[in-house]
């Protein structure tokens, strides 16, 4: 089973085309394994995106030297799925 | 003896306690409510369609379906509750009654079975089918880029790696050619519900071309409508328009091809989250997020009732 430990997902308000663009071009780079939960779309529309750990220095270092405003909408995904997991688990014995 | 009143609705399931569940609901609802099949994923589960019917041959219908992308858990959980509420409604509820009198329901509420038991098993991000995509060693087609409506066009991606790949060629995936098939054999579909998440949105066609579509003011009229009776419920804001103008272009989608092969009322929700838990909403949301969301689904059934085209 993949585990998320310490991924992040990161909301990021792009403010105009280009910065839309350069988060397109973040998403196309396989290295670094984003997963665009919303797509960049429009300067109105924020973009989420999970971020692997391993990564989350880089790609923080990319949006902040363009400038481009993000905040850390989940800290760490695997804390949420262990969570949900046992909130299943519960159900289930009940 | 197993039965619904049992069944956990504020709880996430696996895909067998789904299947079983839909079991015990038709079980419980044997005179209108019926189990069928309309094909097999590509890892040869059953694609299991629930049927609600009172009579009458050939009917025009209404089709709702639920998790073509595996990983929004609170679309299939949604469409668990939805099913349950219809099923418990008719001879309950008047305008339930109504649209039972006279239209069938079909809603599949595990759209995507492969993907959806790879997020129990294996990785709970996963969102596309798990076929095998030949020379690439990335998994999976985006369902809701295969099919025929300006398909392969920008706002997918012909990259297998890519969570927006569309796949070798348009209804490739056996999971969205069964619904094709389904949908083109009954003949009489005039309404189609694909419901996903996250980002509290009310959609409808196009999102493969700019050209709005001819009955684009209808639409609207009645997505306004749905969205105002939804935010209704607990506040929660939903945004609506046609794909392209709310959103982004997206090629291959399920509503654009059924608006193309003469579905009017064809609408994709996206329900909650605004930002705080993405897919991986708490269960705790489940029941406020299906009872809210009901209201704006009832509105876009009798209008479509009240409406025969």
């Amino acid at each position: 089973e993949q585990l998320f430990v310490g991924d992040q997902v990161l909301r990021v308000m792009a403010s105009d085309e280009e910065q839309i663009t350069l988060l397109r071009v973040l998403g196309e780079q396989a290295e670094l394994q984003v997963d665009f939960w919303r797509h960049p779309t429009s300067p109105s529309h924020p973009a989420d995106l999970r971020v692997p750990f391993p990564n989350l220095q880089a790609v923080k270092i990319f949006l902040e030297s363009n400038s481009i405003s993000y905040s850390i909408m989940i800290e760490d995904v695997q804390k949420l799925l262990d969570e949900e997991k046992k909130t299943m688990t519960k159900s289930r014995r009940i | 003896e197993r039965s619904t009143s049992t069944f956990n609705f504020a709880s996430y399931h696996t895909l067998d306690e789904i299947y079983d569940w839909m079991d015990t609901l038709v079980d419980d609802h044997p005179s209108f409510v019926s189990k069928i099949q309309i094909g097999q994923s590509y890892e040869n589960r059953p694609l299991y369609v629930l049927k609600f019917s009172t009579g009458g041959s050939n009917r025009s219908a209404i089709w709702l379906d639920t998790g073509i992308h595996a990983r929004e858990w609170i679309t299939q959980a949604t469409g668990i509750w939805t099913a349950n509420k219809i099923a418990k409604g008719y001879g309950q509820d008047p305008s339930i009654t109504t649209i039972l009198d006279s239209m069938d329901i079909f809603f599949e509420i595990v759209t995507n079975p492969d993907g959806f038991a790879f997020t129990h098993s294996s990785n709970r991000m996963w969102r596309k089918t798990r076929s095998i995509n030949a020379g690439s060693h990335c998994v999976g087609v985006d369902p809701n880029r295969n099919w025929d409506a300006g398909f392969g066009g920008s706002g997918s991606s012909s990259n297998p790696c890519s969570e927006i790949y569309c796949g070798p060629y348009a209804h490739s995936e056996s999971e969205v050619k069964a619904i094709v098939d389904f949908i083109h054999g009954h003949g009489n579909v005039k309404s189609v519900i694909s419901i996903h998440s996250y980002s509290q949105m009310l959609l409808f066609p196009y999102g493969y071309k700019r050209t709005p579509a001819a009955d684009h003011q209808e639409l609207n009229e009645l997505a306004k409508k749905a969205v105002s009776d939804l935010a209704a419920v607990y506040g929660t804001k939903y945004t609506y328009g046609s794909i392209m103008g709310t959103i982004y272009m997206a090629a291959g989608t399920t509503i654009d091809w059924a608006y193309d092969n003469g579905v009017k009322y064809s609408f994709t929700f996206e329900l909650r989250d605004t930002g705080r838990y993405g897919f991986l909403l708490p269960s705790t949301q489940i029941i406020p997020t299906a009872t809210e969301t009901w209201p704006a689904l009832l509105d876009i059934m009798v209008h479509t009732l009240e409406h025969p085209y």
